[in-house]
């Protein structure tokens, strides 16, 4: 079975896109088939894997039906991690498919082939900051949402209001099915008393969802983009790298679990 | 005359919301009469002002003819500032203006009767993080764009991009008047080579563009939206709210020398 996980917080700058790289990259080094799609037209996920920005190379097209999204798979230099890439265009398909007839779904229909064909243990999907047509096709589109949490205040509020979303999507029934793969905690920093506080009110409030393991901050995590690598390949040892790891590691985990 | 500033940048996370709400109360320190306007449907600048979101208050219902933005207007705990609150709602603006008619000019329009009136010295726009229709609008809307920059990669990367879409704006006619009041370095830690370097490289690019003060990374920065407070008025004499004052004086000069 394909596990299709999309990576969203319309709170900006919550570590979405280093989350969706360096989840990806290290179940791609636990010998899972990952595919990887960039649905940010600002194309960080696209960048941090060092692959070049290309116009016409992201998923719009196929969101358009002018092509599938086989088309626009490439590989990156990590073994058993493949990428749709993103670039700049894809801005403007929000305002191309509001309007149309099923604007919720086109994801959802262009994923269909790689659902069934079974290539992929994994498919992941990197959202933008918003809860715009492309994070809602996201949403439409799997049946799990792993939501990155800043242990920040701006970030907490947030919080609630994607819960809100997530519960109308079911309700609603443009996805009954969707549900979370967990919350993860992101730039821990122990030393100061607001990551603490922001960490026992999630856990208070969402419990056994929030994951165990918790990303700290790390400069190494930061500087690896400028190296168009993820940390888990560019700084192995590292604590940001030997998280993520054990980030993938509880989500297989809980996949298994089902 | 009235100084009217978009706060923006589609990255997330950059510290749009910190450096509006921090700045429009520096200036409000300073005897300015000021209006911070929240055009970000997350509404942090809403609860960093320690105001309720209460559902029907955002800009939202002006956008849309419905009443004018002076009817929206609200008092703030700070002498001279006042504020347009925000709320989820405005998020549905987005589909709701893309069809139509000067969907462009919406806010321009809505703003007429505030810049006309001499009410302000300063009216400050808190934009989300994406170059949506409400970022659109709010550039404009404006004779100022000031963009607050991360000193991080992806940050760096988002930037050109940014520096395009005012070109297009200004080239295109959509608004030729449309420049930059500045680029403000946040979250700068002196101590990580990464912050070293993307400082360098911007003011290499930008030179004279980029204000001379740089906001620290600070943990009262970011406590105190916690405390619905600006942290120039929770923790004065901090080194964060020492940069945003540095900040508003920087700016007023700015402004002086047209
Ligand atoms: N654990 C960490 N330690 C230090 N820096 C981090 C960490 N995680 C992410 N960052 C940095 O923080 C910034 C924000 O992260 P990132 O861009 O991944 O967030 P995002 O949620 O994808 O942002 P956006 O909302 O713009 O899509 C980036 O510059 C990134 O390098
Ligand atoms: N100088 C600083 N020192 C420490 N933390 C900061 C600083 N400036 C901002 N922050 C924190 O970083 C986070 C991001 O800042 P903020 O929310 O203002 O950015 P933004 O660009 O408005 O985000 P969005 O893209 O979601 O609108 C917040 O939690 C904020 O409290
Ligand atoms: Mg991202
Ligand atoms: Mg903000």
């Amino acid at each position: 079975a394909t596990h299709t996980i999309a990576v969203g917080n319309q709170k900006g700058g919550v570590a979405k896109t280093t989350t969706a790289v360096n989840l990806a990259a290290a179940l791609a080094l636990e010998n899972k088939r990952v595919l990887l799609i960039d649905l940010d037209p600002q194309a960080n996920a696209t960048s941090g894997l060092g692959i070049e920005k290309v116009p016409g190379s992201s998923i719009y097209a196929a969101l358009m039906d002018e092509c599938t999204v086989e088309d626009l798979i490439r590989p990156t230099s990590i073994p058993g991690l493949e990428l749709v890439p993103s670039e700049l265009e894809l801005a403007g398909v929000e305002v191309d498919i509001a309007r149309s007839d099923q604007h919720l779904y086109r994801l959802a229909k262009a994923l269909r082939g790689v659902h069934g064909s079974n290539v992929y243990d994994f498919i992941i999907l990197d959202c933008p900051p918003s809860l715009g047509i492309l994070t809602m096709n996201a949403m439409a589109a799997v049946k799990q949402l792993l939501v990155p949490m800043q242990c920040e205040y701006y970030a907490l509020e947030g919080l609630t209001t994607l819960i809100e979303v997530v519960d109308q999507l079911r309700t609603s029934g443009v996805n009954p099915g969707l549900g979370f793969a967990g919350v993860l905690m992101t730039m821990y920093d122990s030393r100061t008393n607001l990551a603490e506080q922001v960490v026992s009110n999630v856990r208070d409030y969402l419990g056994e969802c929030v994951f165990n393991v918790m990303i700290p901050r790390s400069v190494r995590v930061s500087e690896a983009p400028s190296f168009g690598e993820p940390v888990v390949t560019y700084a192995p040892g590292t604590a940001g790298a030997k998280a993520y790891k054990d980030l993938a590691f509880e989500l297989m985990e809980r996949c298994a679990r089902g």
